[in-house]
C-alpha cells in the first residue's frame, strides 16, 4: 500500500460555519485536533460562511464528528476514506508498473 | 521523445528532472534548461525556457508550479505546457507567434524539497523542508515567505504551522532564488503565472489587502476571457476575482510580490477541482484539467502580446 497504508480510516469532511459562533468552535477544535486542513489554508481564515474542508486521522474522526453532532454542525463527508483515495488517484497502469 | 512520456501521469521529481534534461538536448532551437540555484536540502532548481532562440530582445512570461508540494496537478499541467508549445509550434499559429515574440519560464516544481518528501513520505505535505532551529517542525509556506506585507493577516509566525511566514522573507533558498531571478529579469517578464490546486479560480492581486489594482480593467478582463476560454473546452467553472475576495486574505505570497515589483499581469490558478477529490485528482482527470487550462494560459499570453485596450 502507498504510505505504508498510513491514511487507512482517515477522512475528508466538509464544513459551513453558519454564525461566527459555530466559526469559533471550530477553530478551537481544529487547534486541539491539530488537524490537516485543505481549505482554506490557515485556520485563521475560518469564519461564518467559510467552507473548510478538514483532513482528519482515523483516531481523531470519532471525537471531532460525536462533537458536530453535539453542536449540531453539520457537514459532509467528502472522502470516506483517504487511503483508498490516494490509491485511486494513480490510474491501473500506474499501480501496475509500480508493482 | 516527446511522444514516450507519459504527461497523463504525476512524475516523480527525479522523473521530470531527467525529462528536463531530454528536452534541453532534443529541441534545442526552443528549450534552454538552467539552473537558478539550490533548494534547501541541496537539490538544484531547474528552470526551462521555451521560446524561440533569439538575440534580439524578448519579453517573457514566467510560469510556476509546485510552490505546495501536495498540489500534484501544478507540476502536471507545468509540463504538459511544455509539450503542448513543443507539439504545436508548427502548427498552431497563435503558439508559434507566442513562441517567437516571448521566452516561457517554466519553474515545474518550485518546492523540489517539499515535492520530493509529499512523494517518498507525506502526501499531504506543503511546505519547504527548512529545519526550524528551536522548534521540531520543519517547513515554511513558500507562499507566505516574498517580501510583501510579510507575516501578517493569513499567515502564520508560528514554525508548526501550516502557513508559517518563516523567520524572515525569502528565508527559504527556493524563494529566494526565484526572486533574485524574477528582480534581474523584471523589465522583461511582463506576465507572472502560479499554479495551485484546489479550487478552480483565477485569481490576481491583491492577495493581501482588500484594495483593486490600478490596472484592474486589463486584468479582470483578461481574466474573464481567460475563464471563458477554459469553460469552453469541458464547461469547467471558474470564478476569477482578486484573491483577497474570491479566495481570503494571504500576506507574503508570490503573486502580489510580483506584482509589486512591477509585473503587471500576475495570476495565481487554483486548478480543479472544488472538493470531490482535493488534492488527490485522479490521474484520468489530468488530461481534461490541462487542456482547458492550456486555453486560459494561451488566451492570458495572447491578450498580454495585443496590450491592454
Amino acid at each position: 500500500h502507498p504510505y505504508d497504508n498510513r491514511y487507512a480510516g482517515d477522512k475528508v469532511i466538509r464544513l459551513t460555519p453558519k454564525t461566527e459562533e459555530e466559526a469559533f468552535a471550530l477553530k478551537n477544535i481544529y487547534h486541539r485536533l491539530q488537524v490537516d486542513l485543505w481549505q482554506p489554508s490557515s485556520i485563521s481564515c475560518v469564519s461564518e460562511g467559510t467552507v473548510t474542508d478538514v483532513h482528519i486521522p482515523q483516531n481523531a474522526s470519532r471525537t471531532l464528528l460525536a462533537f458536530l453532532q453535539e453542536a449540531r454542525i453539520q457537514y459532509k463527508v467528502l472522502i470516506e476514506d483517504l487511503q483508498k483515495a490516494v490509491e485511486n488517484e494513480k490510474s491501473l497502469q500506474t499501480q501496475r508498473n509500480r508493482r | 521523445s516527446l511522444s514516450e512520456y507519459n504527461y497523463e501521469v504525476y512524475h516523480s521529481l527525479e522523473d521530470i528532472q531527467n525529462w528536463m534534461h531530454h528536452l534541453n538536448q532534443t529541441q534545442p532551437g526552443l528549450v534552454r534548461v538552467f539552473s537558478i540555484g539550490r533548494s534547501y536540502e541541496g537539490r538544484p532548481l531547474f528552470i526551462l525556457q521555451l521560446g524561440r532562440k533569439s538575440r534580439a530582445y524578448k519579453r517573457a512570461v514566467w510560469i510556476d508550479c509546485g510552490i505546495h508540494a501536495r498540489e500534484w496537478i501544478g507540476p502536471a499541467f507545468c509540463q504538459w505546457f511544455a509539450r503542448d508549445a513543443l507539439l504545436t509550434y508548427k502548427t498552431d499559429p497563435a503558439m508559434r507567434k507566442m513562441l517567437n515574440h516571448l521566452y516561457f519560464y517554466i519553474m515545474p516544481v518550485l518546492n523540489v524539497d517539499g515535492y520530493h518528501f509529499s512523494w517518498t513520505h507525506d502526501r499531504f505535505w506543503r511546505k519547504t523542508r527548512s529545519r526550524n532551529s528551536r522548534f521540531r517542525c520543519r517547513g515554511v509556506d513558500a507562499n507566505r515567505n516574498w517580501k510583501v506585507k510579510w507575516c501578517d493577516e493569513g499567515a502564520s509566525a508560528h514554525p508548526c504551522d501550516d502557513t508559517y511566514c518563516g523567520p524572515f522573507p525569502e528565508s527559504e533558498p527556493e524563494v529566494k532564488a526565484v526572486a533574485d531571478f524574477l528582480r534581474k529579469h523584471r523589465k522583461r517578464i511582463r506576465a507572472y503565472l502560479s499554479f495551485h490546486a484546489y479550487a478552480q479560480m483565477l485569481l490576481y492581486p491583491y492577495s493581501y489587502k482588500h484594495a483593486t489594482i490600478p490596472n484592474v480593467s486589463c486584468v479582470g478582463f483578461a481574466a474573464h476571457k481567460a475563464v471563458k476560454a477554459l469553460r469552453s473546452a469541458h464547461g469547467t467553472q471558474y470564478r476569477h476575482g482578486p484573491a483577497s475576495q474570491t479566495l481570503y486574505v494571504s500576506s507574503g505570497n508570490s503573486m502580489d510580490w510580483a506584482y509589486k515589483n512591477g509585473i503587471p499581469y500576475a495570476f495565481a490558478f487554483e486548478l480543479r477541482d472544488t472538493g470531490q477529490f482535493g488534492f488527490l485528482l485522479p490521474e484520468k482527470l489530468i488530461k481534461p484539467t490541462c487542456t482547458e487550462t492550456m486555453l486560459a494560459v494561451k488566451n492570458i499570453t495572447m491578450h498580454l502580446l495585443r496590450k491592454c485596450p
